[in-house]
């Protein structure tokens, strides 16, 4: 779950 | 996504829209270095590799796609077009740039979230957009007097970073498991970097004077 929280910035 | 962002990405994309209206209105790229925007051009060719892969929104793909694009253009502009690449500042920008992609390369290879290509690609791309404005920000105080618009080009591009730091606070307080120190950390140096430019950027403002940067 964190991990998409770190990518879906641009 | 929150107002922070949002409004982060729309100045991120008003300084490209700020650019490419200088370049195509005044067929004329003085005062901008072609080095900053090769790296830009790396930095997101580098982060956005995950565009056919993570699908997040219509949003973030189209932006993406909207952030390579401009980046290249630009590139290919100042290096091909006929009439904008004659006004290229070659003497002045003589930032040795590669020391930069080779330094961010071996930080992202020592330091990033997992050591997998994308994550290692990733935090280079977040790395060297932190120092990808120092050549610019040379060529500035060697070319002297800055002309309005790409005055307001690096501006914009300075605050949009800005409006990340609050997204990260907000991000920070409002969600359970948000780390992104290193977003963070380099965020915060990519503000620092602007901060004498905001400086002098600002007296002009206030004065009504030039942007005078010394030398």
């Amino acid at each position: 779950a964190s991990n998409e929280g770190t990518k879906d910035e641009l | 996504m929150n107002i922070f962002r949002f409004l982060g990405d729309m100045t991120h994309l008003i300084s490209i829209l700020i650019l490419l209206l200088k370049i195509y209105a005044t067929k004329s790229c003085s005062g901008i270095s072609l080095k900053t925007q090769e790296l830009y051009a790396l930095v997101f060719l580098a982060r956005y590799l995950d565009l056919f892969t993570d699908f997040i929104s219509v949003y973030n793909s189209v932006m993406k796609v909207v952030f390579i694009a401009s980046s290249l253009a630009i590139v290919w502009c100042m290096r091909r077009h006929r009439v904008v690449r004659r006004s290229y500042d070659k003497e002045l920008d003589t930032f040795r740039h590669y020391f930069l992609v080779a330094a961010c390369l071996a930080l992202a290879l020592l330091v990033q979230e997992k050591f997998t290509f994308l994550e290692v690609l990733w935090a280079f791309s977040i790395y060297l957009e932190a120092v990808a404005i120092l050549p610019q920000l040379v060529l500035l105080q060697r070319s002297g007097n800055v002309d309005n618009l790409t005055g307001q080009y690096v501006f914009f591009l300075g605050a949009y970073r800005a409006f990340y730091i609050l997204n990260w606070i907000y991000r920070y307080f409002t969600e359970t498991h948000f780390s992104r120190w290193i977003s963070c950390v380099s965020g915060l140096v990519q503000t620092a970097l602007y901060a004498d430019f905001f400086y002098y950027y600002f007296i002009s403002w206030k004065n009504n004077s030039k942007l005078q940067l010394p030398a």
